[in-house]
């Protein structure tokens, strides 16, 4: 199964 | 005391129209730079970047920076009152809670003002930062739309795999699975025609295909659009806006469990 992974978890918040 | 006027008021229409199935609320920020926004979709999976330069604009007065936070769909219902060659001035007073959205027909024979409700929105502003991609894909806007709505009526993810050879958009469903294959091409008689790869590398990419059929309703705004992967990282789909700027969707890939 492939899992959706979520935006934020690729950039930092600023 | 901000005031916006541009004088190709359909843009701004064409900008709602392209985000508010996305993104619900969002903060539009307003600074020297220009005119911008930075939301995610509610399930924080992908995120829309906006950015309208001030040159862009006729007029562009923004005295301070500024962050005025909206619901997209409201807005989305004054801005359908606007005449799609109207002038469309957007004024706000420093420390306001309403924002005042000016229509004016081409010939000036009618003025309309709606006023809308500002709101307080608590949002997070991610950093992103400047990537070389492995792959850039560059092809007519229309022709990527319609990918995504066929490719849709299949299944519910699509593989995007770019090599040398082209761009395969993959995908599978209960009924049965389909392929599409883009092969560079730049004789055509008109630029915007073109299909355009650069390579660094090959990409495999997984993506739903739900948020890549909500980002092509940005198609209205470019004749082109700029698809760039990296393996392992969010895709950017780019829709340039003429001499303005440019609206860029994020979308994160689906991975191996």
């Amino acid at each position: 199964p492939q899992q959706q992974r979520s935006i934020s978890s690729f950039f930092a918040t600023k | 005391m901000l005031e916006l006027r541009l004088l190709q008021g359909s843009l701004l229409k064409k900008v709602l129209e392209a985000i508010k199935d996305l993104v619900t609320d969002a903060n539009f920020d307003c600074s020297a730079t220009g005119f911008s926004l930075q939301a995610m979709d509610s399930s924080h999976v992908a995120l829309v970047a906006l950015l309208l330069r001030a040159e862009g604009f006729e007029h562009y007065r923004c005295d301070r920076n500024l962050s005025m936070g909206m619901n997209l769909n409201n807005m989305s219902k004054m801005l359908k009152c606007a005449g799609n060659d109207d002038i469309i001035t957007i004024k706000a007073d420093d420390g306001g809670d309403t924002v005042t959205f000016m229509f004016e027909s081409p010939n000036q024979d009618k003025i309309s003002d709606f006023e809308m409700k500002l709101m307080d929105i608590d949002s997070e502003h991610l950093g992103i930062p400047e990537t070389e991609y492995e792959a850039i894909i560059r092809m007519p806007s229309q022709e990527f739309a319609r990918i995504c709505r066929d490719l849709s009526t299949i299944g519910d993810t699509v593989v995007i795999s770019a090599s040398k050879e082209g761009v395969k958009f993959s995908t599978k469903g209960d009924i049965g699975s389909a392929n599409v294959v883009c092969r560079q091409n730049t004789s055509v008689d008109k630029p915007e025609d073109a299909t355009v790869i650069e390579i660094q590398q090959p990409v495999s990419l997984t993506f739903a295909l739900r948020y890549m059929n909500s980002f092509t309703k940005a198609t209205p705004l470019s004749n082109t659009v700029t698809v760039s992967m990296s393996n392992e990282l969010p895709v950017v789909v780019e829709y340039k806006i003429a001499e303005m700027g440019y609206i860029r969707f994020y979308l994160a890939p689906k991975i191996e469990e």
